[in-house]
């Protein structure tokens, strides 16, 4: 096992055991500034961890960052692990991080859906659900993009257990969801939402399950604007920005449409960047531009929340 | 482990909104075990499916029958697989 964050390979991909490990190892090198917390366990009985980033205070208002929530998006996960590394980096470092970090607190989550993620690595590369069982079906799994309790069940998601939409049974039946949606009312104070997928390049803001614009939509279109513009000045990578709906397609029962619904204004969901045309087989190489550029853009997001309270 | 010897993926163009209906048509057809990594959404928008080695014929018919236009975006996905597996030991060693 790598015994450093420092000489942990942010080029390549890791086991859900490597990335568990690096995540302790981060604790253990910065203990002032982040913490381990386990939000709940998922089907398959693995624990769910968030790090929190924080530089005291009581309940501050915080953002919320995950990756991985569709365990074959590799790119995601291991993002993730960079953007950890680089906030312990930066913090004291960079005036506006260090900045955010003193009024605010993160929270990222970044397998979270470790069932499926575990999964991608025993069985099936391309596994995207969770592992949950489905009563009279033998088709397993629910898509946790598809779980959340805002337009639960309508078009733009299916009631087919063997579909990789299957929205499953009722609103939060997938505990990784749950365990999310526990988090997120227990804390009561999380002021920006950001969702991390992959691949096709954008980033979309809510809604998806209605076609009716959201009541913040032209302050979320400008920052989606200057985030992806942000993003676009690193490497050249061109991103498309909307809502979920009129950008790609309906989506009922998605994740920024809860969390928006539930008063985080700044709700966003990212698709990184697939430029060589690999989907979800990302070559590793790309995994450390591609986290770099995004950082910019959640940069641009992060600074927004902290001017902007609400 | 899963073999996905033989899939491919296919980038899948719809020049307008017939051809995307007639791709969505293809969701429904649960036999060819299809995978839409990217669905049908707008015309010109792309559209990636992986094809299991069983029903490639199939559905390459299907498109061209329908002149919808089409290309192999990746050619063999367990070769990519295998390479990304190596590239991962190779790390670890």
């Amino acid at each position: 096992q790598v015994q450093s964050t420092n000489t942990f390979n942010y080029a390549t991909y890791h086991t859900l055991e490597e990335i568990y490990n690096f995540l302790d190892l981060l604790v253990a090198e910065h203990p002032q500034l982040v913490s381990k917390i386990q939000i709940g366990k998922t089907y398959e009985d693995r624990p769910i961890y968030v790090l929190k980033f924080s530089t005291g205070g009581n309940n501050r208002p915080a953002i919320w960052i995950d990756t991985g929530i569709h365990s074959r998006e590799w790119v995601t996960q291991a993002s993730g692990v960079w953007f950890a590394k680089k906030i312990t980096q930066d913090y004291g470092q960079d005036p506006a991080l260090t900045n955010i970090l003193n009024n605010m607190d993160i929270f990222l989550e970044i397998v979270t859906n470790p069932d499926g993620f575990a999964f991608t690595h025993s069985k099936n590369r391309m596994w995207r659900k969770t592992r949950s069982l489905t009563s009279n079906s033998l088709c397993v799994g629910v898509d946790p993009n598809r779980n959340w309790d805002a337009g639960f069940g309508n078009a733009g998601s299916s009631s087919n257990p063997c579909s990789e939409q299957y929205r499953g049974k009722f609103p939060n039946s997938e505990v990784e969801v749950q365990s999310i949606v526990n988090f997120v009312n227990h804390h009561g104070n999380i002021k920006a939402f950001i969702s991390i997928h992959s691949y096709s390049q954008l980033l979309l803001y809510p809604y998806g399950y209605t076609s009716e614009p959201a009541p913040d939509k032209e302050e979320l279109d400008k920052l989606a604007k200057s985030a992806v513009t942000a993003l676009s000045s690193l490497y050249g990578t061109k991103y498309k920005y909307g809502s979920i709906i009129t950008t790609i397609y309906q989506a009922s029962g998605s994740t920024v449409d809860w969390t928006y619904n539930q008063g985080i204004k700044y709700s966003f969901t990212f698709e990184l960047r697939d430029s060589g045309r690999y989907g979800f087989l990302l070559p590793a190489s790309q995994i450390v531009p591609t986290a770099q550029e995004t950082w910019l853009a959640l940069m641009t997001i992060m600074e927004h929340t902290l001017n902007h309270p609400y | 482990h899963e073999d996905f010897v033989g899939h491919q993926v296919l980038r899948i163009f719809a020049a307008d909104e017939a051809q995307v209906q007639k791709v969505k048509e293809l969701e429904d057809l649960q036999h060819l075990q299809l995978d839409f990594w990217k669905g049908p959404t707008w015309p010109g928008s792309p559209i990636d499916i992986r094809v299991p080695f069983h029903s490639l014929q199939a559905v390459k018919i299907f498109l061209e029958a329908q002149d919808i236009r089409y290309e192999i975006m990746i050619k063999d996905l367990q070769s990519l697989l295998d390479e990304e597996q190596e590239q991962m030991f190779a790390f670890r060693a």
